[in-house]
Protein backbone atom coordinates (compact mmCIF):
# COMPACT_ATOMS: atom_id res chain seq x y z
CA UNK A 1 0.00 0.00 0.00
CA UNK A 2 3.20 2.12 0.55
CA UNK A 3 6.00 1.56 -1.75
CA UNK A 4 9.05 4.10 -2.11
CA UNK A 5 11.67 3.92 -4.29
CA UNK A 6 15.12 6.18 -4.05
CA UNK A 7 12.87 8.55 -2.43
CA UNK A 8 15.13 11.91 -1.53
CA UNK A 9 14.51 14.67 0.15
CA UNK A 10 17.42 17.68 0.38
CA UNK A 11 17.39 21.05 2.09
CA UNK A 12 19.80 24.00 0.84
CA UNK A 13 21.60 26.09 3.58
CA UNK A 14 23.99 28.20 2.01
CA UNK A 15 26.70 25.79 0.16
CA UNK A 16 25.87 22.58 2.04
CA UNK A 17 23.01 20.56 1.33
CA UNK A 18 21.24 17.82 4.27
CA UNK A 19 20.56 14.93 2.55
CA UNK A 20 17.35 14.39 5.22
CA UNK A 21 16.34 11.22 2.84
CA UNK A 22 19.22 9.89 0.97
CA UNK A 23 17.94 7.22 -1.15
CA UNK A 24 14.72 5.79 0.60
CA UNK A 25 13.00 2.05 -0.46
CA UNK A 26 10.13 1.39 1.98
CA UNK A 27 7.49 -1.59 0.95
CA UNK A 28 4.48 -1.78 3.23
CA UNK A 29 1.57 -4.29 2.93
CA UNK A 30 -1.81 -3.29 3.64
CA UNK A 31 -2.59 -4.17 6.89
CA UNK A 32 1.22 -3.77 8.38
CA UNK A 33 2.27 -2.79 11.36
CA UNK A 34 5.24 -0.92 11.10
CA UNK A 35 7.28 0.83 13.38
CA UNK A 36 9.71 3.47 12.61
CA UNK A 37 12.86 3.80 14.76
CA UNK A 38 16.60 6.17 13.99
CA UNK A 39 18.30 8.27 15.91
CA UNK A 40 16.83 12.57 16.14
CA UNK A 41 17.81 13.70 12.72
CA UNK A 42 17.88 10.60 11.38
CA UNK A 43 14.67 11.89 9.00
CA UNK A 44 12.21 9.96 10.36
CA UNK A 45 9.48 12.95 10.22
CA UNK A 46 10.88 13.85 7.02
CA UNK A 47 9.79 9.97 5.27
CA UNK A 48 6.63 10.39 7.55
CA UNK A 49 5.78 13.73 5.61
CA UNK A 50 6.31 12.50 1.94
CA UNK A 51 4.48 9.30 2.64
CA UNK A 52 1.71 11.34 4.42
CA UNK A 53 1.65 13.43 1.32
CA UNK A 54 2.51 16.68 3.26
CA UNK A 55 5.69 17.31 1.47
CA UNK A 56 7.15 16.37 -2.11
CA UNK A 57 10.38 13.97 -2.58
CA UNK A 58 13.56 15.71 -4.49
CA UNK A 59 14.24 12.97 -6.32
CA UNK A 60 12.92 8.92 -6.44
CA UNK A 61 9.19 7.52 -6.31
CA UNK A 62 6.33 7.19 -3.94
CA UNK A 63 3.33 4.44 -4.82
CA UNK A 64 0.35 5.22 -2.38
CA UNK A 65 -2.54 2.16 -3.25
CA UNK A 66 -0.94 1.77 -6.59
CA UNK A 67 -0.96 5.23 -7.63
CA UNK A 68 1.95 7.56 -8.36
CA UNK A 69 1.56 9.93 -5.61
CA UNK A 70 4.49 12.61 -6.68
CA UNK A 71 2.25 12.91 -10.09
CA UNK A 72 -0.80 14.22 -8.04
CA UNK A 73 -1.41 17.46 -8.09
CA UNK A 74 -2.19 19.68 -4.63
CA UNK A 75 -6.18 18.60 -4.97
CA UNK A 76 -5.77 15.13 -5.57
CA UNK A 77 -2.92 14.84 -2.74
CA UNK A 78 -5.55 17.08 -0.20
CA UNK A 79 -8.31 14.56 -1.21
CA UNK A 80 -5.77 11.13 -0.83
CA UNK A 81 -5.15 12.61 2.36
CA UNK A 82 -8.72 13.00 3.92
CA UNK A 83 -9.99 10.10 2.83
CA UNK A 84 -6.97 7.64 3.29
CA UNK A 85 -4.51 8.64 5.45
CA UNK A 86 -4.62 10.02 9.60
CA UNK A 87 -1.11 11.87 10.43
CA UNK A 88 -0.64 12.05 13.94
CA UNK A 89 2.32 15.02 13.77
CA UNK A 90 5.52 15.08 16.35
CA UNK A 91 4.22 18.55 17.54
CA UNK A 92 0.59 18.19 17.55
CA UNK A 93 -0.18 20.98 15.27
CA UNK A 94 -3.66 21.86 16.61
CA UNK A 95 -5.77 25.10 15.82
CA UNK A 96 -4.87 27.51 19.02
CA UNK A 97 -7.97 29.19 18.97
CA UNK A 98 -10.36 26.11 18.74
CA UNK A 99 -11.45 23.86 20.97
CA UNK A 100 -10.48 20.08 21.57
CA UNK A 101 -13.77 18.96 20.20
CA UNK A 102 -13.66 21.11 17.34
CA UNK A 103 -10.34 20.58 16.51
CA UNK A 104 -11.32 16.64 16.63
CA UNK A 105 -14.28 17.52 14.19
CA UNK A 106 -12.54 19.06 11.55
CA UNK A 107 -11.36 16.07 9.26
CA UNK A 108 -15.02 14.52 9.22
CA UNK A 109 -15.78 18.29 7.86
CA UNK A 110 -13.35 18.04 5.06
CA UNK A 111 -14.99 14.57 4.74
CA UNK A 112 -18.32 15.92 4.50
CA UNK A 113 -20.11 14.70 7.47
CA UNK A 114 -23.30 16.63 8.36
CA UNK A 115 -22.86 18.25 11.63
CA UNK A 116 -24.82 15.86 14.33
CA UNK A 117 -22.57 12.72 13.34
CA UNK A 118 -19.34 14.80 13.29
CA UNK A 119 -20.13 16.17 16.92
CA UNK A 120 -21.50 12.52 17.78
CA UNK A 121 -17.81 11.05 16.61
CA UNK A 122 -15.65 13.58 17.40
CA UNK A 123 -17.22 13.55 21.40
CA UNK A 124 -16.55 9.46 21.06
CA UNK A 125 -12.91 9.97 19.53
CA UNK A 126 -12.15 11.91 22.38
CA UNK A 127 -13.39 9.56 25.30
CA UNK A 128 -11.26 7.18 23.45
CA UNK A 129 -8.63 9.33 24.49
CA UNK A 130 -9.54 9.71 27.94
CA UNK A 131 -10.35 13.49 27.33
CA UNK A 132 -14.25 13.66 27.73
CA UNK A 133 -13.53 15.69 30.29
CA UNK A 134 -11.92 18.16 28.23
CA UNK A 135 -14.00 18.75 25.15
CA UNK A 136 -13.77 22.57 25.41
CA UNK A 137 -10.62 23.09 26.35
CA UNK A 138 -7.99 25.05 23.81
CA UNK A 139 -5.06 23.79 23.89
CA UNK A 140 -2.96 26.37 25.52
CA UNK A 141 -5.62 24.74 28.42
CA UNK A 142 -4.18 21.64 28.07
CA UNK A 143 -1.46 19.53 29.34
CA UNK A 144 1.50 18.56 26.91
CA UNK A 145 -0.31 15.10 27.19
CA UNK A 146 -3.36 16.19 26.86
CA UNK A 147 -2.65 17.91 23.48
CA UNK A 148 -1.19 15.13 22.03
CA UNK A 149 -4.16 13.02 23.01
CA UNK A 150 -6.53 15.32 21.01
CA UNK A 151 -4.13 15.11 18.07
CA UNK A 152 -4.32 11.23 18.10
CA UNK A 153 -8.14 11.59 18.45
CA UNK A 154 -7.96 13.85 15.51
CA UNK A 155 -6.11 11.27 13.60
CA UNK A 156 -8.35 8.45 14.18
CA UNK A 157 -11.71 9.97 13.95
CA UNK A 158 -12.02 9.45 10.32
CA UNK A 159 -11.12 5.58 10.91
CA UNK A 160 -8.44 5.82 8.26
CA UNK A 161 -6.85 3.01 6.31
CA UNK A 162 -3.84 4.25 7.33
CA UNK A 163 -2.24 5.63 10.26
CA UNK A 164 0.89 7.25 10.33
CA UNK A 165 2.01 8.39 13.92
CA UNK A 166 4.94 10.61 14.65
CA UNK A 167 6.05 9.72 18.24
CA UNK A 168 2.69 9.44 19.59
CA UNK A 169 3.32 8.94 23.25
CA UNK A 170 6.58 11.18 23.93
CA UNK A 171 4.01 12.90 26.06
CA UNK A 172 2.31 10.29 28.23
CA UNK A 173 3.08 8.57 31.11
CA UNK A 174 3.06 4.39 30.49
CA UNK A 175 -0.30 3.78 31.78
CA UNK A 176 -1.85 7.06 29.10
CA UNK A 177 0.56 5.09 26.66
CA UNK A 178 -0.71 2.21 26.71
CA UNK A 179 -4.57 2.59 26.19
CA UNK A 180 -3.22 4.82 23.22
CA UNK A 181 -1.86 1.86 21.58
CA UNK A 182 -4.30 -0.13 22.35
CA UNK A 183 -6.43 2.21 20.08
CA UNK A 184 -3.97 1.64 17.51
CA UNK A 185 -4.17 -2.24 17.77
CA UNK A 186 -8.04 -2.03 17.32
CA UNK A 187 -7.31 -0.36 13.96
CA UNK A 188 -5.44 -2.44 13.14
CA UNK A 189 -6.81 -5.74 13.66
CA UNK A 190 -9.86 -4.09 11.61
CA UNK A 191 -7.42 -4.38 9.05
CA UNK A 192 -5.96 -0.97 9.04
CA UNK A 193 -2.58 0.50 8.03
CA UNK A 194 -0.11 1.43 10.91
CA UNK A 195 2.97 3.23 10.45
CA UNK A 196 4.63 4.88 13.84
CA UNK A 197 7.53 6.45 14.57
CA UNK A 198 8.88 5.96 18.05
CA UNK A 199 12.02 6.52 19.98
CA UNK A 200 10.69 3.99 22.72
CA UNK A 201 11.93 -0.07 22.59
CA UNK A 202 8.71 -1.15 24.05
CA UNK A 203 6.72 0.68 21.19
CA UNK A 204 8.39 -0.84 18.88
CA UNK A 205 8.46 -4.07 20.28
CA UNK A 206 4.42 -3.71 19.99
CA UNK A 207 4.62 -3.61 15.95
CA UNK A 208 5.27 -6.33 13.81
CA UNK A 209 8.18 -4.88 11.79
CA UNK A 210 10.79 -2.12 12.83
CA UNK A 211 12.82 -0.42 10.18
CA UNK A 212 15.51 1.75 11.44
CA UNK A 213 16.79 4.90 9.89
CA UNK A 214 20.16 6.49 9.93
CA UNK A 215 21.21 9.41 8.25
CA UNK A 216 18.47 9.89 5.99
CA UNK A 217 18.35 5.42 4.67
CA UNK A 218 16.91 2.54 5.97
CA UNK A 219 19.89 0.99 8.42
CA UNK A 220 17.98 -2.44 9.35
CA UNK A 221 14.08 -3.60 8.58
CA UNK A 222 13.68 -6.54 11.02
CA UNK A 223 10.18 -8.37 11.66
CA UNK A 224 9.93 -8.70 15.47
CA UNK A 225 10.06 -12.68 16.54
CA UNK A 226 6.42 -12.41 18.74
CA UNK A 227 4.41 -11.44 16.06
CA UNK B 1 16.21 26.09 48.06
CA UNK B 2 13.05 25.59 47.02
CA UNK B 3 10.12 25.12 49.84
CA UNK B 4 6.50 25.12 49.00
CA UNK B 5 3.40 24.64 51.36
CA UNK B 6 -0.30 24.16 50.77
CA UNK B 7 0.42 25.34 46.79
CA UNK B 8 -2.30 25.92 45.02
CA UNK B 9 -3.34 26.77 41.39
CA UNK B 10 -7.09 26.94 40.14
CA UNK B 11 -8.58 27.46 36.27
CA UNK B 12 -11.98 28.33 35.69
CA UNK B 13 -13.80 27.27 32.91
CA UNK B 14 -17.61 28.50 33.10
CA UNK B 15 -19.20 26.94 36.25
CA UNK B 16 -16.19 24.21 37.11
CA UNK B 17 -13.13 24.85 38.65
CA UNK B 18 -9.83 22.56 37.82
CA UNK B 19 -7.76 22.41 40.64
CA UNK B 20 -4.39 21.90 38.34
CA UNK B 21 -2.46 22.22 41.98
CA UNK B 22 -4.11 21.28 45.05
CA UNK B 23 -1.90 21.36 47.91
CA UNK B 24 1.57 20.68 46.94
CA UNK B 25 4.37 20.91 49.87
CA UNK B 26 7.70 20.21 48.66
CA UNK B 27 10.99 20.91 49.94
CA UNK B 28 13.91 20.16 47.59
CA UNK B 29 17.67 20.83 49.12
CA UNK B 30 20.39 22.35 47.49
CA UNK B 31 22.48 20.09 45.21
CA UNK B 32 19.33 17.19 44.81
CA UNK B 33 18.75 15.38 41.82
CA UNK B 34 14.78 15.10 41.89
CA UNK B 35 12.24 13.49 38.92
CA UNK B 36 8.73 14.85 39.28
CA UNK B 37 6.54 11.95 37.66
CA UNK B 38 3.08 11.26 37.64
CA UNK B 39 -0.09 10.89 35.07
CA UNK B 40 -0.63 13.05 31.95
CA UNK B 41 -2.51 15.93 33.51
CA UNK B 42 -1.56 15.70 37.14
CA UNK B 43 -0.08 19.10 37.34
CA UNK B 44 3.82 18.55 37.46
CA UNK B 45 3.95 21.03 34.63
CA UNK B 46 1.83 23.32 36.47
CA UNK B 47 4.21 23.08 39.49
CA UNK B 48 7.18 23.32 37.34
CA UNK B 49 6.03 26.66 36.16
CA UNK B 50 5.20 28.22 39.87
CA UNK B 51 8.42 26.67 41.19
CA UNK B 52 10.50 28.78 37.96
CA UNK B 53 8.91 32.05 39.26
CA UNK B 54 6.95 31.82 35.25
CA UNK B 55 3.66 31.59 37.22
CA UNK B 56 2.00 32.64 40.36
CA UNK B 57 0.25 30.59 42.85
CA UNK B 58 -3.45 31.16 43.64
CA UNK B 59 -3.24 29.77 47.37
CA UNK B 60 -0.22 28.61 49.31
CA UNK B 61 3.69 29.79 49.75
CA UNK B 62 6.76 29.70 47.71
CA UNK B 63 10.21 29.96 49.28
CA UNK B 64 13.17 30.34 46.58
CA UNK B 65 16.30 30.22 48.39
CA UNK B 66 14.99 31.57 51.83
CA UNK B 67 12.76 34.35 49.54
CA UNK B 68 9.33 34.58 49.66
CA UNK B 69 8.50 34.56 45.88
CA UNK B 70 5.24 35.34 45.67
CA UNK B 71 6.02 38.58 47.26
CA UNK B 72 8.08 39.18 44.42
CA UNK B 73 7.22 41.85 42.05
CA UNK B 74 7.50 40.78 38.11
CA UNK B 75 11.08 42.93 37.78
CA UNK B 76 12.39 40.58 40.99
CA UNK B 77 11.09 37.57 39.40
CA UNK B 78 12.77 37.98 36.28
CA UNK B 79 15.98 38.51 37.72
CA UNK B 80 15.92 35.61 40.04
CA UNK B 81 14.94 33.50 36.87
CA UNK B 82 17.92 34.95 34.78
CA UNK B 83 20.65 34.47 37.62
CA UNK B 84 19.62 30.70 39.27
CA UNK B 85 16.91 28.82 37.21
CA UNK B 86 17.68 27.12 33.35
CA UNK B 87 14.27 26.20 32.49
CA UNK B 88 13.82 23.37 29.61
CA UNK B 89 10.32 24.11 28.76
CA UNK B 90 7.74 20.61 27.48
CA UNK B 91 7.03 22.45 24.69
CA UNK B 92 10.39 24.14 24.16
CA UNK B 93 9.53 27.59 23.62
CA UNK B 94 11.60 28.63 21.10
CA UNK B 95 12.01 31.94 19.09
CA UNK B 96 10.84 31.07 15.09
CA UNK B 97 12.67 33.74 13.58
CA UNK B 98 16.20 33.37 15.01
CA UNK B 99 18.63 30.80 14.36
CA UNK B 100 19.28 27.86 16.98
CA UNK B 101 22.64 29.85 18.14
CA UNK B 102 21.03 33.18 19.01
CA UNK B 103 17.95 31.14 20.35
CA UNK B 104 20.75 29.89 23.01
CA UNK B 105 22.82 33.12 23.33
CA UNK B 106 19.36 35.21 24.70
CA UNK B 107 19.57 34.07 28.36
CA UNK B 108 23.47 35.50 28.45
CA UNK B 109 22.08 39.08 26.70
CA UNK B 110 19.96 39.17 29.72
CA UNK B 111 22.79 38.71 31.95
CA UNK B 112 24.28 41.47 30.42
CA UNK B 113 27.45 38.85 29.13
CA UNK B 114 29.49 40.16 26.12
CA UNK B 115 29.26 39.42 22.90
CA UNK B 116 32.33 37.70 22.15
CA UNK B 117 31.95 35.20 25.39
CA UNK B 118 27.95 34.58 24.80
CA UNK B 119 28.87 33.65 21.11
CA UNK B 120 31.46 31.59 22.73
CA UNK B 121 29.45 29.94 24.84
CA UNK B 122 26.20 29.70 23.04
CA UNK B 123 28.42 27.34 20.56
CA UNK B 124 30.12 25.41 23.23
CA UNK B 125 26.35 24.90 25.16
CA UNK B 126 25.38 23.63 21.11
CA UNK B 127 28.50 21.10 20.74
CA UNK B 128 27.54 19.96 24.30
CA UNK B 129 23.90 19.06 22.84
CA UNK B 130 25.73 17.42 19.82
CA UNK B 131 24.55 19.73 17.16
CA UNK B 132 27.43 22.30 16.67
CA UNK B 133 26.28 21.79 12.47
CA UNK B 134 22.81 23.17 13.18
CA UNK B 135 24.07 26.47 14.75
CA UNK B 136 22.32 28.82 11.88
CA UNK B 137 19.23 26.32 11.69
CA UNK B 138 15.89 28.04 12.24
CA UNK B 139 13.64 26.31 14.88
CA UNK B 140 11.38 24.99 11.64
CA UNK B 141 14.53 23.39 9.88
CA UNK B 142 15.40 21.69 12.98
CA UNK B 143 14.12 17.82 13.79
CA UNK B 144 11.70 17.67 16.72
CA UNK B 145 14.61 15.85 18.96
CA UNK B 146 17.32 18.64 17.43
CA UNK B 147 14.74 21.54 19.16
CA UNK B 148 14.45 19.34 22.46
CA UNK B 149 18.09 19.78 22.31
CA UNK B 150 18.26 23.59 21.62
CA UNK B 151 15.69 24.41 24.61
CA UNK B 152 18.07 22.47 26.74
CA UNK B 153 21.22 24.12 25.42
CA UNK B 154 19.21 27.82 26.33
CA UNK B 155 18.45 26.23 29.71
CA UNK B 156 22.39 24.89 30.61
CA UNK B 157 24.05 27.67 28.93
CA UNK B 158 23.78 29.99 32.05
CA UNK B 159 25.65 27.56 34.14
CA UNK B 160 22.02 27.37 36.75
CA UNK B 161 21.92 26.77 40.43
CA UNK B 162 18.54 25.53 39.80
CA UNK B 163 17.69 23.45 36.68
CA UNK B 164 13.87 22.91 35.97
CA UNK B 165 13.27 20.44 32.93
CA UNK B 166 9.86 19.60 31.47
CA UNK B 167 10.30 16.05 29.72
CA UNK B 168 13.79 17.05 28.41
CA UNK B 169 14.31 14.09 26.84
CA UNK B 170 10.38 13.04 25.51
CA UNK B 171 11.49 13.14 21.56
CA UNK B 172 14.76 11.83 21.65
CA UNK B 173 16.30 8.52 21.14
CA UNK B 174 18.14 6.53 24.26
CA UNK B 175 21.25 7.39 23.08
CA UNK B 176 20.67 11.00 22.52
CA UNK B 177 18.77 10.99 25.95
CA UNK B 178 21.53 9.39 27.63
CA UNK B 179 23.64 11.97 26.50
CA UNK B 180 21.84 14.93 27.70
CA UNK B 181 21.52 13.16 31.27
CA UNK B 182 24.85 12.90 30.95
CA UNK B 183 24.77 17.01 30.99
CA UNK B 184 22.75 17.52 33.86
CA UNK B 185 24.96 14.81 35.83
CA UNK B 186 27.71 17.18 35.32
CA UNK B 187 25.63 20.22 36.32
CA UNK B 188 24.65 18.45 39.21
CA UNK B 189 28.02 17.21 40.60
CA UNK B 190 28.84 21.17 40.43
CA UNK B 191 27.04 20.93 43.40
CA UNK B 192 23.82 22.33 41.62
CA UNK B 193 20.04 21.02 42.05
CA UNK B 194 18.28 19.39 39.27
CA UNK B 195 14.33 19.09 39.01
CA UNK B 196 13.23 17.18 36.14
CA UNK B 197 9.71 15.99 35.12
CA UNK B 198 9.79 13.03 32.93
CA UNK B 199 7.58 9.59 31.88
CA UNK B 200 11.05 7.27 31.69
CA UNK B 201 10.91 5.49 34.59
CA UNK B 202 15.12 5.40 33.52
CA UNK B 203 15.48 8.72 34.15
CA UNK B 204 13.33 8.85 37.38
CA UNK B 205 15.73 5.79 38.62
CA UNK B 206 18.72 8.24 37.64
CA UNK B 207 17.23 10.28 40.04
CA UNK B 208 18.25 10.72 43.72
CA UNK B 209 14.54 10.76 44.65
CA UNK B 210 11.04 10.55 42.67
CA UNK B 211 7.52 12.94 43.55
CA UNK B 212 4.80 11.46 42.34
CA UNK B 213 2.09 13.54 41.33
CA UNK B 214 -1.77 12.73 41.02
CA UNK B 215 -4.86 15.18 40.54
CA UNK B 216 -2.67 17.66 41.48
CA UNK B 217 -1.12 16.46 45.15
CA UNK B 218 1.55 14.44 45.61
CA UNK B 219 1.01 11.21 46.08
CA UNK B 220 4.48 9.40 46.88
CA UNK B 221 8.08 10.55 47.76
CA UNK B 222 10.49 8.54 47.06
CA UNK B 223 14.47 7.85 47.63
CA UNK B 224 15.64 5.83 45.06
CA UNK B 225 17.75 3.14 46.46
CA UNK B 226 20.77 3.12 44.48
CA UNK B 227 21.95 6.73 45.37
N1 LIG C 1 -5.17 27.37 31.10
C1 LIG C 1 -5.80 26.28 31.58
N2 LIG C 1 -7.14 26.29 31.72
C2 LIG C 1 -7.79 25.21 32.19
N3 LIG C 1 -7.21 24.06 32.57
C3 LIG C 1 -5.86 23.98 32.45
C4 LIG C 1 -5.09 25.07 31.95
N4 LIG C 1 -3.78 24.69 31.94
C5 LIG C 1 -3.74 23.43 32.40
N5 LIG C 1 -4.98 23.00 32.71
C6 LIG C 1 -5.35 21.69 33.28
O1 LIG C 1 -4.55 21.52 34.47
C7 LIG C 1 -4.18 20.15 34.60
C8 LIG C 1 -2.69 20.05 34.88
O2 LIG C 1 -1.95 20.43 33.75
P1 LIG C 1 -0.38 20.18 33.66
O3 LIG C 1 0.06 20.80 32.36
O4 LIG C 1 0.30 20.67 34.89
O5 LIG C 1 -0.27 18.59 33.60
P2 LIG C 1 1.00 17.66 33.45
O6 LIG C 1 1.11 16.85 34.67
O7 LIG C 1 2.19 18.48 33.06
O8 LIG C 1 0.61 16.70 32.24
P3 LIG C 1 1.47 16.08 31.01
O9 LIG C 1 2.21 14.91 31.59
O10 LIG C 1 0.38 15.65 30.06
O11 LIG C 1 2.34 17.14 30.47
C9 LIG C 1 -4.61 19.45 33.32
O12 LIG C 1 -5.68 18.58 33.59
C10 LIG C 1 -5.01 20.54 32.36
O13 LIG C 1 -6.13 20.20 31.56
N1 LIG D 1 13.70 22.95 6.67
C1 LIG D 1 14.87 22.35 6.90
N2 LIG D 1 16.03 22.95 6.52
C2 LIG D 1 17.21 22.35 6.77
N3 LIG D 1 17.37 21.18 7.39
C3 LIG D 1 16.26 20.53 7.80
C4 LIG D 1 14.95 21.09 7.60
N4 LIG D 1 14.04 20.23 8.14
C5 LIG D 1 14.74 19.20 8.65
N5 LIG D 1 16.07 19.37 8.44
C6 LIG D 1 17.13 18.44 8.83
O1 LIG D 1 16.81 17.17 8.27
C7 LIG D 1 17.22 16.13 9.16
C8 LIG D 1 16.08 15.14 9.35
O2 LIG D 1 15.03 15.75 10.06
P1 LIG D 1 13.80 14.90 10.63
O3 LIG D 1 12.85 15.87 11.24
O4 LIG D 1 13.26 14.00 9.57
O5 LIG D 1 14.51 13.99 11.75
P2 LIG D 1 13.84 12.92 12.75
O6 LIG D 1 14.43 11.59 12.44
O7 LIG D 1 12.35 13.04 12.74
O8 LIG D 1 14.41 13.39 14.17
P3 LIG D 1 13.73 13.43 15.64
O9 LIG D 1 13.81 12.03 16.17
O10 LIG D 1 14.65 14.38 16.39
O11 LIG D 1 12.34 13.95 15.53
C9 LIG D 1 17.65 16.80 10.47
O12 LIG D 1 19.05 16.67 10.61
C10 LIG D 1 17.23 18.26 10.33
O13 LIG D 1 18.19 19.16 10.88
MG1 LIG E 1 10.97 13.72 14.12
MG1 LIG F 1 3.32 18.63 31.34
Amino acid sequence: VILTRGLRRQYRMGDTVINALDGVDLSIRPGEYVAIMGPSGSGKSTLMNVIGCLDSPDGGEYWLNGQLASSMNDRELARVRNREIGFVFQTFNLLQRATALHNVEVPLIYSGIARKERLARAVEAMRQVGLESRLDHQPNELSGGQRQRVAVARALVTRPSILLADEPTGNLDSTTATEILELFDELHRAGNTIVLVTHDRKVGEHAERVVRMLDGRVQSDTRNSTS
